[in-house]
């Protein structure tokens, strides 16, 4: 039974996609099956393997609307265990089109329904925003993990977050507890990134929700995407690739606690 | 007759906030009256001048929705020419709210109408996003500033921005001409920025449009907002206070020209 895990913080730029892209390649090279959904309409997961978004035949909005199944809009990528469901900017239409359904939340759930069994794994990268796109992403998932990048802008946004999170569970009858905090873009020779690792500390109470695993900035991450690959294809040995897959194995290790 | 200046990228992180906070301190230590326009949900630029979100009686929101007016929304800032329409987590609901109305498209430029003629300058901040709240600050600005961060993702997204940009101009016909690009968060010692650079000139071909001012990442921008004040105030000397000055100046000669 596959677990479905959202990426999400509606904080822009604090790393989602890059964890969402390098935490499936990694759980991938694991030897766990990883499906990656791309529910942002940017679609940076998906041209982070050098899939052309613009002439995607199938895509997940395709196959949300009922144009395609899930599993054809589903397309493998150059790691063995890892497929995605791709995105472009098609996807952006979807937020006021559901907002007339009456079980608008449910609809990504429904999608996944019949691979969720196939995968060990879905990753899901979620866009900015607490929307409905990202109402779905948390009804679909069974857990959560958010990036938080070691800035201001980023602890103001964590009360909205977990509103959001809170408001979902009780009114959507739809718990997805949160699997575990990731330090993104760290730059451990500022203050300001101690002080708010402090300060996440403090809001989020019992140390286990944070993950030891903390991302330092490295620039191999921003640069794999231009090429199409994940950080660990792109450049196995970098600090980057290594953070992700210890990422990987720490998240593996705490299921089988 | 106040100009109105929309700060708009719908990539996530790429110093929007910090664009329009600083440039709105600058412009207003230059002499110019201001009135920066918080359209974005997270508060973000609300929360830079020190305001508590969660404690406001009045917001852009409140205003929109016609419980206030515009003038009673507005408050000052520490900065004598500088004043706010804050904005907190409840402007939120107003995408699903403003899709139902015909003229969904006109609501922020009607609110601002009765005030800008009091200000030199209105600068909105928007969201990492191309919905309704985006669409409204491109009808509502007399012309837009781009910021772009050195990096893969930002290139990705400029067709979908300027396709965005081209479509408001076209069907509701309200054209917004890009007053500038600005690259932020710029990083001159990795090749990925000098090359996002080089692209990012070819994409918008004739030089005048990207400003060149270029704000290069400095930890002290990043500070500021922790303690509720522009950066130049936090540190007028740094080299981020000193870009975003220079940007203002520029942006004030280009009007001269
Ligand atoms: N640890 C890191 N080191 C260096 N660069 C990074 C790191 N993590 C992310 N980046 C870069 O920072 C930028 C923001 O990251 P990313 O796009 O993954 O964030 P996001 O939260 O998905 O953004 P959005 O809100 O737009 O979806 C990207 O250019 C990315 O390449
Ligand atoms: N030139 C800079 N130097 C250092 N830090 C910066 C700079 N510009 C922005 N930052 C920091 O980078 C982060 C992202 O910037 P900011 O929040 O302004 O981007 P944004 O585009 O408004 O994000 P969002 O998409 O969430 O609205 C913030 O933590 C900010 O303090
Ligand atoms: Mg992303
Ligand atoms: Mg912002």
């Amino acid at each position: 039974m596959g677990e479905t895990i959202a990426i999400i913080n509606q904080k822009g730029g604090c790393g989602k996609t890059t964890t969402a892209v390098n935490l499936a390649a990694s759980l991938s090279k694991l030897g766990k099956s990883v499906l990656l959904i791309d529910m942002d309409p940017q679609g940076n997961a998906t041209t982070s393997f050098g899939i052309n978004k613009q002439e995607l035949e199938n895509n997940v909005y395709s196959a949300i609307s009922g144009q395609v199944s899930v599993k054809k809009a589903i397309i493998s990528t150059m790691l063995e265990n890892l497929f995605i469901l791709p995105s472009n900017i098609s996807l952006s239409g979807v937020e006021v089109e559901l907002s007339k359904l009456d079980n608008y939340h449910l609809v990504l759930k429904d999608l996944l329904a019949p691979v969720k069994d196939i995968f060990d794994y879905l990753i899901i990268d979620l866009p900015p925003s607490l929307g409905i796109i990202t109402i779905n992403g948390l009804v679909a998932s069974d857990s959560l993990i958010i990036p938080i990048q070691a800035e201001y802008f980023a602890l103001e946004g964590l009360a909205d977050l977990t509103n959001t999170i809170n408001l979902v569970e009780e009114r959507l009858r739809s718990p997805s507890p949160i699997k575990g905090i990731v330090l993104t873009l760290y730059d451990s020779r500022t203050r300001l990134a101690k002080e708010v690792y402090i300060e996440v500390k403090k809001y989020f109470g019992d140390k286990k929700n944070i993950f030891k695993t903390v991302i330092s900035r490295n620039i191999r991450l921003a640069e794999a995407p231009s090429y199409g690959i994940p950080c660990i294809v792109y450049d196995e040995e970098s600090r980057g690739a290594r953070s992700y897959l210890k990422l990987a194995k720490e998240l593996i290790d705490s299921e089988n606690e």
